[in-house]
């Protein structure tokens, strides 16, 4: 027990402010699939209409991969990389070893999303959170309606720290990072990320 | 599991973007263990909306490279958060495993260490138990045998403060140091980051991997993580 130093991790990592990339904003609600009532739905839109955007991702390799997996690899492959416009991510179930119903419940989030937006094969799904249960999908369908309908999206640094707070699961703070970087050419632009993870953590993805 | 996005608005081609994502995770993303289990979820996606008037980078492109750079140091830098709230965790431990033959074993050896439980739980316990750790190289399932010379192995845990000396050798050219200073060792056990440093010596090739130790309070968060 003498290694247990008590560090306030938040403090420690969590930013207090930032500047983040153009042409992005986010939107987060509480669906109530998280039995404490937190945050656990969020959505990043790309809102920038000046050229297509492009999108790359990695996944996991494990041999059972869940259905939003499958789902966005899909999606990604389908649209060669290009146009995707929407992530849409959950927490506190991971719709992971769900069979048929899991494939289903991962495309009507992607359908509800895409028509929001307006636009065909344009998001992405994640979850996380339990394995080996069904999404309650009426919640979640209420919740994506909710940050739509409500008009809940920004682009200011609380909307996207509570989107890093909406995917979180055990972990104990929002992972958040955002810099500003200047090319040779004096060209600036903005790296934004988000991450959660804090128990099953050892990723080989690809 | 580990979710992430990472969003820019840089105009970045699509193949590109995607060399440029597979290129950081596998020295980020994918070099860090909390527990050493990998889930059925796991996800980095990476957004480009091209917002900013420049022109579209590609592979070609004189930019290419320092972007990849950058990304690369960026994913790593949000990597590190997770291994920091990994669960009931109180230390931060970065393995280097360096002068390995193939890039591919360095890392190899440095996932093997850092998933090691006995290690994660000396490092929680500041039990300076180095023998865990070459224990946990030399059963990595290396790709080439010849990437791991017991005889000119190196091992050490350095310090990450500014307190001297900054290295404590355990092992030195494959000789176990039986006498350490054990003043020290616990010094640098007690620090909330640390690294531990393996010099294979027998290439050029080196990894880097983040873990954490492992406490009492990763079972009790585990044991009922359903309810």
């Amino acid at each position: 027990q003498r290694s247990k130093q008590l560090i306030d991790k938040y403090a420690l990592y969590v930013p207090k402010t930032g500047s983040f990339p153009k042409g992005f904003e986010v939107g987060y609600t509480a669906s109530g699939v998280k039995k404490n009532g937190s945050l656990d739905l969020g959505v990043i839109l790309n809102t920038n209409k000046s050229r297509p955007s492009t999108a790359a991702a990695v996944f996991t390799t494990n041999k059972f991969k869940a259905a939003p997996v499958l789902t966005s690899k899909k999606v990604l492959e389908t649209a060669r990389g290009k146009n995707i416009n929407a992530i849409v991510v959950n927490s506190g179930c991971a719709n992971s070893v769900t069979g048929d119903l899991g494939m289903k419940d991962a495309q009507v989030m992607i359908d509800l999303v895409n028509d929001k937006i307006g636009q065909k094969n344009s998001t992405l799904v994640m979850s996380t959170g339990v394995i080996g249960q069904r999404l309650q999908m009426d919640k979640i369908s209420t919740g994506i309606n909710k940050i739509f309908g409500e008009e809940k999206f920004g682009s200011d640094f609380n909307s996207w720290l509570n989107v890093a707070k909406s995917i979180c699961t055990t972990d104990t703070f929002p992972k958040l990072v955002t810099s500003r970087f200047k090319l040779p050419s004096g060209t600036e632009y903005t790296l934004t990320g988000m991450a959660k993870g804090a128990g099953m953590i050892c990723p080989n993805m690809a | 599991t580990l979710l992430g996005f990472i969003v820019t608005d840089l105009p970045i081609e699509s193949k590109a973007l995607q060399k440029m994502l597979t290129f950081a995770t596998t020295r980020s993303f994918n070099c860090i263990s909390v527990d050493g289990d990998m889930s059925t979820n796991d996800t980095i996606c990476m957004l480009a909306n091209g917002a900013i008037d420049t022109k579209e980078i590609n592979e070609d492109s004189k930019d290419f490279e320092q972007v990849k750079l950058q990304v690369t140091e960026f994913a790593q830098r949000l990597a590190q958060l997770v291994v920091r709230d990994g669960e009931g965790s109180t230390k931060f431990v970065t393995v280097n495993v360096k002068n390995a033959l193939h890039f591919e074993d360095a890392k190899i050896i440095a996932e093997s260490i850092s998933n090691s439980m006995l290690v994660k739980t000396a490092l929680y316990g500041q039990d300076a138990n180095w023998g865990r750790i070459l224990c946990a190289i030399g059963y990595a399932k290396l790709n080439d045998l010849k990437s791991l010379d017991v005889n000119k192995i190196n091992v050490s845990f350095i310090a990450t403060d500014n307190s001297e000396p900054r290295e404590l050798k355990l092992v030195a050219n494959g000789v176990p140091q039986l006498e350490i200073d054990e003043t020290r060792a616990s010094e640098i056990l007690a620090l909330n980051d640390l690294e531990v440093s393996v010099d294979l010596g027998t290439g050029d090739q080196a990894a880097q991997f983040w873990t954490c130790d492992l406490s009492h309070e990763y079972v009790t968060i585990n044991g009922d993580y359903r309810s």
